[in-house]
C-alpha cells in the first residue's frame, strides 16, 4: 500500500521494528481469491531461506507451477472440492483451477499484509508512491478458497486445517457469512483451532454498516477489524451550469471531457424501468442518454457497472450520487468513462438543479491525488457496526484500520473495475472495504509477533487494542462519516490502530485456550457444542460459576435489560467484571482513570493502582458498573485507562439497554 | 427434494471412536458408508476440527446424525468477500 505506512507512523519508526531475523520468520496465511505471483510485491530480494518451521507447499494447477513461489510467496494452495461439489466443475476458461488469482482481491489483501517494497507504484498515477505491505519481511502463504461463485465453508475449513498444519503464524480472512453461533460458523470453528496453536486470526468485520448489529466474525478468539479512511483523497468536482460546484471523488484516467459544459440528465428520467435511477444493465434509453452526462443513484448494482451501463447507452460521463444508505462517504472508482461520486447532500442539491432546469449542464474537474485530508481517520459508513449479535457481552469490532481507497497489488487477469469489459491491466488497484482493513491488522500483528515471538494471539490483539486511539490530535473524537458525528465503540471498537504504540503496550490482557472454553461454558453451550470447538471431551464444572464478564477481554460490554413496560426508574443494577493485566514492560506502577459520558452509569475500579515489579507479573482488578434503569436502545460509552505516565492501556466501555 | 444431495460438514467426537479402529479416517469412512454406499468424502479435517465433509441426501444426513460419535452435521454455508 502507499500512504498507509506513513499514516500509521511506520516510516518514522522503522528502526523500532525488526528488519530481519525474527521478522522474516513470520508467516502470514491469507485465505482469499488466490495470488498473482508475478506482482512486484512478491519480489524476494534480500530475504533469507524459507523458515525451517514451514511445512507448506506451492501447489500446481492452471497457469501455476511450483516455481511460481519464492522466498516471499512461500506457499500457495487451492481448495475447490466443496465449490465444485455444489456448482459443478470449475470452468477453466473463466477461472484458474490453481492458486492463481483471477479476481485481484486476494493479491490486494496479501500484498497489503506483507508485500515487499515497490517504488513508483500507482493506479494510473493516482496514489503514487512507494508501496509496501505492513510486514515487509514476513512471508506470505496464499490459500485460495474464493471462486466466481463464492467461498464455501467446506473449502474454508480445509484451508484453515491445512494452514495450521503448514505452520503459519497469522491468518488473514477478509470474508464472512452471516451471523450464527460459533459452533455453526466454520470461520469461528477454524479460527478456534488456529488460536489453540498460537495463530492470531484477523477477520474483516463486514461491509453492512452503518446498520447496528451488522457484524460478522465476532467470536472472541478472532480479531475483528472495521474500516476507517486515510488522509488521502481523489477529488473530482462537479461543476453545474448554474455556477455551483460540488465535491466528489474519482479514479478516472482517460480521454478528458471537452472543456465545455455538457448536457446533463437524471437516469431516472432517461429510463422506463421503475429503478432507472440506479443505472442497472439495459435500463437506460439510449436516445435520452446519448452524448449526455448522466446522474445515477448508488445502490443494488456495482458502482463501476453503472458507469459501464451509461457508456453502453451512449452517455459520455456520470455523476454517481450516494443515497441515505451511504450518506457522505465517498468511495473512488477507476470508472471506464469520466465519472465522479458525490455524497447524499451534494447529490440532492444536484438533483434539485436537474429537476428545475430542462437544459441542465455539467462538467467534472478531475484533481488527481490530495493528501493531508482532515479529519482522518473517519469511520467508513460501510464498516459493520456493533452490538455483537451473538454475544452482546463481547464488544466488537475490536478496532479499525485503513480500509478506504487502499492501493495494493492486483491481478493481471482482470482490470481495475473487475468488469468483463474492462481490458485495462494494472499492477496496483485502489479499492475499499473491511477486506482491506483486515490485512493491515494481519500484517501489523506479524510485526508484533516478530518483535515479541513469545506473545500469544490474545496478547498481540490486546497490544493493538489497548494502544488504539479514539481521538484526533485536536482532542476531538474520531468521526463517523455515516453521521458526521463522533463515532462510538460500536463503530470503532477500541479505536484506530497505532502500531508504534502497540509495540510497547506496557501491559496486556492475555487469554488462554482454557479461558475461551470457560467462556463457552458461561454462554451456556452444551457439552457437544463445546466439544465441536475443543475437539475433545469438555464438560463445564457444575460447581463452578462461569461468567462472560470474567473473560479477560481488553474491552468492556455490559448489556442490560430494560424492565418490561419500561418502568423501574430509579432502580439500579450492579455488574462486576474481573480482569487481569500482565506486565510486558519495565517495573512500574499504573493508576486507573475512568471516563463515563453519563451519570446514569457509575464505574469504579478496585484497586485503583497496580504495581508491577517483574516482567510477566500478573495483577487483577475488578470493575463495578452501577447503572440506573434506562429506556431500551440506550447506550452509554466510557473508557478505562491504566497509565504509568509512559504507557496508556485503554479499554472502551459500552453499557447498553435492550 | 429428499433425493437431492447437499454438502455437509460432519463433526466427529474422536473420544468416542471405537477401539476397533486404528485411525480416525477409517472410522469416518465406516460411519459414512453406514448411511451411504455412494457418498464420497470431500475433505477430512484433522487440525482445526475433527470430521469430514461429504454430499448426502436429507435422509442420509438424518440417519448419520443418529450414529454414535457424531457431534453435529452442518450444511454448507456460502461466505462472501468483504
Amino acid at each position: 500500500t502507499t500512504r498507509t505506512p506513513e499514516f500509521l507512523g511506520l516510516d518514522k519508526s522503522a528502526d523500532l521494528f525488526p528488519e530481519s531475523g525474527s521478522a522474516s520468520e513470520v508467516i502470514i496465511g491469507v485465505l482469499d481469491t488466490g495470488i498473482w505471483p508475478e506482482s512486484k510485491s512478491f519480489d524476494d530480494t534480500g530475504l533469507g531461506p524459507i523458515p525451517s518451521s514451514w511445512k507448506g507447499e506451492c501447489e500446481t494447477g492452471t497457469n501455476f507451477t511450483s516455481s511460481s513461489c519464492n522466498r516471499k510467496l512461500i506457499g500457495a494452495r487451492f481448495f475447490s472440492k466443496g465449490y465444485e461439489a455444489t456448482l459443478g466443475p470449475i470452468d477453466e476458461s473463466k477461472e484458474s483451477k490453481s492458486p492463481r488469482d483471477d479476481d485481484g482481491h486476494g493479491t490486494h489483501t496479501a500484498t497489503t499484509a506483507a508485500g515487499s517494497v515497490v517504488e513508483g507504484a500507482s493506479l494510473f498515477g493516482f496514489a503514487e508512491g512507494t508501496a509496501r505491505g505492513m510486514a515487509t519481511r514476513a512471508r506470505i502463504a496464499a490459500y485460495k478458497v474464493c471462486w466466481i461463485g463464492g467461498c464455501f465453508s467446506t473449502d474454508i475449513l480445509a484451508a484453515l486445517d491445512k494452514a495450521v498444519e503448514d505452520n503459519v503464524n497469522i491468518l488473514s480472512l477478509s470474508l464472512g457469512g452471516g451471523m450464527s453461533d460459533y459452533y455453526r460458523d466454520s470461520v469461528a470453528m477454524g479460527a478456534f483451532g488456529a488460536m489453540e496453536k498460537g495463530i492470531l486470526v484477523s477477520c474483516s468485520a463486514g461491509n453492512s454498516g452503518p446498520s447496528p448489529y451488522s457484524l460478522s466474525n465476532v467470536a472472541p478468539w478472532i480479531t475483528t477489524v472495521g474500516a476507517g479512511t486515510l488522509d488521502r483523497d481523489f477529488p473530482a468536482f462537479v461543476s453545474l451550469g448554474n455556477g455551483k460546484n460540488y465535491s466528489g471523488v474519482s479514479l478516472y484516467r482517460g480521454d478528458p471531457l471537452p472543456g465545455t459544459l455538457l448536457p446533463f440528465v437524471y437516469a431516472g428520467n432517461a429510463s422506463n424501468a421503475p429503478n432507472g435511477n440506479l443505472c442497472m444493465t439495459n435500463t437506460l434509453i439510449p436516445e435520452k442518454v446519448a452524448g449526455k452526462m448522466v446522474m445515477c443513484d448508488r445502490g443494488v448494482n456495482p458502482r463501476v457497472q453503472k458507469g459501464s451501463v451509461v457508456k453502453a447507452a451512449g452517455g459520455i460521463g456520470m455523476v454517481l450520487a450516494n443515497t441515505g444508505t451511504n450518506g457522505e462517504e465517498l468511495v473512488a472508482d477507476a470508472h471506464l468513462l469520466p465519472a465522479t461520486a458525490v455524497g447524499q447532500k451534494s447529490g440532492d442539491a444536484i438533483k434539485s438543479y436537474l429537476f428545475s432546469d430542462h437544459d441542465a449542464t455539467v462538467t467534472i474537474l478531475f484533481e488527481g491525488t490530495k493528501v493531508g485530508i482532515q479529519p482522518s481517520p473517519v469511520v467508513a459508513a460501510f464498516s459493520s457496526r456493533g452490538p455483537n449479535s451473538i454475544t452482546p457481552d463481547i464488544l466488537k469490532p475490536d478496532l479499525i484500520a485503513p480500509g478506504v481507497n487502499i492501493l495494493a497489488g492486483w491481478s493481471g487477469a482482470v482490470g481495475p473495475t473487475g468488469l468483463p469489459t474492462d481490458k485495462r491491466h494494472v499492477d496496483f488497484n485502489i479499492i475499499s472495504g473491511t477486506s482491506m482493513s483486515c490485512p493491515h491488522i494481519s500484517g501489523l500483528a506479524g510485526l508484533l509477533k516478530a518483535a515479541h515471538p513469545e506473545w500469544s494471539p490474545a496478547a498481540i490483539r490486546s497490544a493493538l487494542m489497548t494502544t488504539a486511539y479514539t481521538n484526533y490530535k485536536s482532542g476531538q473524537k474520531i468521526q463517523d462519516v455515516a453521521t458526521g458525528k463522533p463515532s462510538t465503540a460500536f463503530d470503532h471498537g477500541a479505536g484506530h490502530v497505532d502500531p508504534v504504540s502497540a509495540l510497547n503496550p506496557g501491559l496486556i490482557y492475555d487469554l488462554t485456550v482454557d479461558d475461551y472454553l470457560n467462556f463457552l461454558c458461561a454462554i451456556n453451550y452444551s457439552a457437544p457444542q463445546i466439544s465441536i470447538l475443543a475437539k475433545r471431551n469438555f464438560t463445564c464444572d457444575t460447581d463452578k460459576k462461569y461468567s462472560v464478564a470474567d473473560l479477560n477481554y481488553p474491552s468492556f460490554a455490559v448489556p442490560l435489560q430494560t424492565p418490561l413496560g419500561g418502568g423501574g426508574e430509579g432502580s439500579s443494577t450492579v455488574v462486576k467484571h474481573t480482569r487481569t493485566l500482565t506486565n510486558v514492560g519495565s517495573p512500574s506502577t499504573y493508576k486507573v482513570s475512568i471516563f463515563s459520558e453519563s451519570e446514569s452509569v457509575k464505574i469504579s475500579v478496585e484497586p485503583g493502582s497496580l504495581s508491577f515489579s517483574e516482567l510477566n507479573e500478573k495483577k487483577s482488578f475488578k470493575v463495578t458498573f452501577t447503572a440506573t434503569s434506562m429506556p431500551s436502545n440506550t447506550n452509554i460509552f466510557g473508557r478505562i485507562e491504566w497509565s504509568d505516565g509512559k504507557h496508556v492501556v485503554g479499554s472502551p466501555i459500552v453499557v447498553s439497554w435492550t | 427434494n429428499d433425493e437431492e444431495r447437499r454438502t455437509y460438514i460432519v463433526h466427529m467426537a474422536t473420544s468416542q471412536m471405537p477401539e476397533s479402529f486404528q485411525e480416525r479416517a477409517h472410522w469416518y469412512d465406516s460411519s459414512l458408508k453406514s448411511v451411504s454406499e455412494s457418498a464420497e468424502m470431500l475433505y477430512k479435517y484433522s487440525n482445526v476440527i475433527h470430521g469430514f465433509s461429504t454430499r448426502l441426501t436429507a435422509e442420509e444426513a438424518r440417519s448419520l446424525q443418529g450414529r454414535p460419535g457424531i457431534l453435529s452435521i452442518l450444511e454448507e454455508v456460502r461466505y462472501e468477500l468483504h
